[in-house]
């Protein structure tokens, strides 16, 4: 996951 | 309808004025527009059906698998009332001897065919949205939690493709599995596509974008 932190971060956001 | 309903607005090309034309500037653009598309692309998962009540390990997991397949159907999409040019925005299109000085002759001659056999099957739109979805679906990572899950995400889509078929095409009761049996090329054209940007990536004659770069070492 630390590895693919911006697709990470990126599903997380609900918008 | 749904997945029609949820189809993105396209993305514009944004060749940075102050770069003089030449090869890498088209490869700059070029870059530049995938990544933009490919937030698009990780935005546009989320309405899919189903998708958001996978776990978020499993969205990662198709994510990474499917995204260059998705990219290339947009692309595709986009392309299929052209001849000669490869369409990547509606203000950036290149033809054959321009993907060739830039470096992207076998990615240009594997697109022209799966375009050609898209057009030969006159592609629809609905044809396109489901397709999309499915490559997301069907994208046989490896390291999933929850495969029931993806099954009967892969269902739904599978069924609703199918449903549209009968409807659309009572006359070619096979459309629907001809559909499906172009995936194995998408996939192949997808991979070539990844082969081709990480080779530009290695070469380090175009600065990427972290996201797409994140996405490249995914696969």
């Amino acid at each position: 996951k630390e590895k693919h932190k911006i697709l990470h971060r990126l599903l997380q956001n609900s918008s | 309808s749904h997945l029609l309903m949820m189809e993105p607005t396209p993305v514009c090309a944004m060749p940075d004025p102050t770069t003089p034309d030449s090869d890498i500037k088209t490869l700059m653009t070029l870059c530049d527009l995938l990544n933009r598309e490919l937030l698009v692309v990780i935005g546009w998962a989320k309405h899919i059906p189903g998708f958001s009540a996978l776990s978020l390990v499993d969205q990662m997991a198709l994510l990474q698998s499917g995204w260059m397949e998705a990219l290339i159907l947009v692309v595709v999409s986009r392309s299929l009332s052209f001849t000669e040019e490869l369409v990547f925005a509606g203000n950036f299109r290149l033809d054959r001897a321009q993907c060739r000085a830039a470096g992207l002759q076998d990615l240009y001659t594997a697109l022209k065919h799966l375009i050609s056999k898209y057009q030969q099957m006159h592609l629809s739109p609905e044809e396109v949205v489901t397709l999309k979805a499915m490559v997301l679906a069907n994208s046989d990572s490896g390291s999933v939690e929850n495969p029931e899950a993806i099954q009967q995400f892969q269902d739904v889509l599978h069924e609703a493709l199918q449903d549209f078929e009968t409807g659309r095409h009572p006359g070619d009761p096979h459309r629907t599995g001809k559909l499906l049996m172009t995936l194995p090329l998408l996939r192949q054209t997808a991979n070539r596509a990844v082969d081709t940007f990480c080779r530009l990536q290695l070469e380090g004659r175009v600065p990427m974008h972290k996201l797409f770069l994140e996405m490249l070492e995914a696969k």
